[in-house]
């Protein structure tokens, strides 16, 4: 099954 | 001290129509360059980034850059008492702003309002440079559409492109179904399909967050989607001479 990543995982904080 | 004036007033209310339902409060940045917005949704699925250059405004100061936070909800509440047709100036006097004032002018009336501000400490999040392998330009009302249609068959939505063009696809329970949108250099531009793939791309998303920004569609008649693989897919529309109004949603990938 499909998971939904934040998109946190793919951009950094400033 | 901080002043912009929209020409056009009904494009701003066009833009906050366009996010007030994915991100609640939000910090308006203003600088010498212009004013941007960055938020994400509740979810942390989808950012919205608003970009709008000083240049595009009928007026534009700003001193010393500034960080406005105002709740979305309570701004449309001030907005809803201009018109579609009024100019609209945004303007504070101290650094530290604790209230943001409107002035909403149309030929037979002024209105002024002020909108209390909160100080609000929001992650802000760093969006790389990136090269799209896949970057389709579309007519923003077709893909209105058709992430609406598909919408009602599947909640999540496939996007697979190709040097043909894309697909976007859906496999529910009830059945599945697929909608191929062929290139096309008609001369009138606002009906143009462009389709730039150096990689293809197959990619699937929560298709609510595309209906829930689908209001932006107002903004322009073309909308441009930009995506890698693995990557979150960017829905960017033009605004004339200002700047652009983007989201940018993380796909669903399979664990």
């Amino acid at each position: 099954n499909t998971q939904q990543p934040t998109i946190n995982r793919f951009y950094d904080n400033q | 001290m901080f002043e912009a004036k929209f020409e056009d007033g009904g494009l701003f209310k066009k833009i906050v129509e366009a996010i007030k339902e994915l991100v609640k409060n939000v910090n308006l940045e203003a600088n010498g360059t212009g004013i941007s917005l960055q938020a994400m949704d509740t979810s942390h699925v989808a950012l919205v980034a608003l970009q709008l250059n000083e240049k595009g405004f009928k007026k534009y100061r700003c001193e010393k850059s500034l960080t406005m936070g105002l709740s979305i909800e309570n701004l449309q509440k001030i907005l809803k008492c201009s018109g579609n047709d009024d100019q609209i100036t945004l303007r504070t006097q101290d650094e530290e702003p604790t209230t943001l004032s409107f002035t909403f002018e149309s030929k037979n009336r002024i209105s002024e309002f002020q909108l209390n501000l909160m100080s609000l400490d929001q992650e802000q999040l760093g969006v790389p440079d990136t090269e799209y392998s896949s970057v389709v330009r579309m007519p923003s009302n077709e893909f209105t559409k058709i992430c609406r249609e598909l919408g009602n068959i599947n909640e999540a939505i496939g996007i697979e492109t190709s040097k043909e063009g894309i697909k976007f696809y859906v496999k529910g329970d009830i059945g599945e179904g697929q909608v191929s949108v062929k290139i096309n250099d008609t001369e009138k531009p606002e009906e143009r399909v462009e389709c730039e793939v150096d990689e293809p791309v197959n990619l699937s998303f929560a298709v609510r967050y595309f209906n829930l920004f689908n209001k932006a569609s107002a903004l322009s008649s073309q909308v441009i989607l930009s995506m890698s693989q693995d990557q979150p897919l960017v829905i960017e529309y033009i605004i004339e001479e200002m700047g652009s109004l983007k989201l940018y949603l993380a796909p669903k990938i399979n664990d």
